[in-house]
């Protein structure tokens, strides 16, 4: 896991489709 | 270049154009080298990018070439964290948090644009105690500059700059659902509102934009949503 590139790069795609605010009220 | 070479350079004292070119191959070398690298630049790296980039921002006169350096500390930390160790690291590292809230600067749309996204981002993905940390950075910098702590974020929805209004909603998103609490959430949401929020969304609503849509409507469905729980 800790090998792991794109963290940043798949947040940010998340928010921007308005998934990470979906995810974030269940 | 091997992370020694970058921190020698950076320990140096290395200024302007010689700063500029060496961030701008730090940023290539953090994005396109495996992990174990960012991690052999991290251990010191971090604290200098930010000691550096502390300088840059609490100048008092920059210049052009130091916002540019700005900007480009800015980019070597969205690369720096783009995995679990740098991520981990920008988190516990609480000086971070205060410079890129300092960072929020409506006069460098290019820079606030990432910082916002950045910022947003850590919200997110953080423990409640990470939005917290955020707010505080938030806080702190709006009483450096005397002003409404949300007031530079709301400046951004005004901007020319789609992209800006764009990264500015969705720090506003990021701030608004993140708390567990629904008083919290309202506390976010209302203050943002009396900071000119309430006059903007109208105007931004006439916006023809996909990604802003995205927002703005995530923004309604849980305005409503905290609505029907009150």
């Amino acid at each position: 896991e800790n090998d792991e590139t794109g963290v940043m790069d798949s947040l940010l795609e998340a928010l921007q489709s308005g998934a990470a605010f979906r995810e974030r009220r269940k | 270049i091997s992370p020694q070479e970058f921190l020698s350079e950076l320990k140096s004292g290395v200024m302007d154009e010689r700063l500029f070119a060496c961030l701008d191959s730090l940023r290539v070398s953090l994005t396109s080298n495996p992990v174990s690298w960012v991690q052999s630049f991290g251990h010191e790296g971090l604290g200098l990018l930010l000691d550096i980039l502390e300088r840059l921002l609490f100048k008092k006169q920059p210049e052009k070439l130091d916002k540019k350096n700005q900007h480009k500390i800015v980019q070597c930390l969205k690369a720096f964290m783009n995995n679990k160790y740098g991520l981990d690291r920008i988190l516990g590292e609480e000086k971070s948090l205060a410079l890129l809230a300092r960072a929020i600067d409506p006069s460098q749309s290019g820079m606030m644009t990432d910082v916002v996204k950045l910022l947003s981002a850590i919200c997110i993905v953080g423990e409640e105690n990470t939005l917290e940390k955020v707010l505080e950075a938030i806080t702190t910098a709006g009483e450096w500059r005397a002003i409404e702590r949300f007031s530079p974020i709301v400046q951004g929805l005004r901007d020319r700059s789609i992209q800006l209004q764009v990264a500015c909603m969705q720090l506003i998103n990021a701030l608004v659902t993140s708390p567990d609490e629904l008083d919290f959430r309202l506390h976010i949401r209302n203050e943002f509102m009396r900071c000119g929020l309430k006059e903007i969304l109208p105007q931004l609503m006439t916006i023809r934009n996909e990604a802003l849509d995205i927002q703005l409507k995530v923004f309604e469905e849980h305005k409503e949503e905290d609505m029907m729980e009150f």
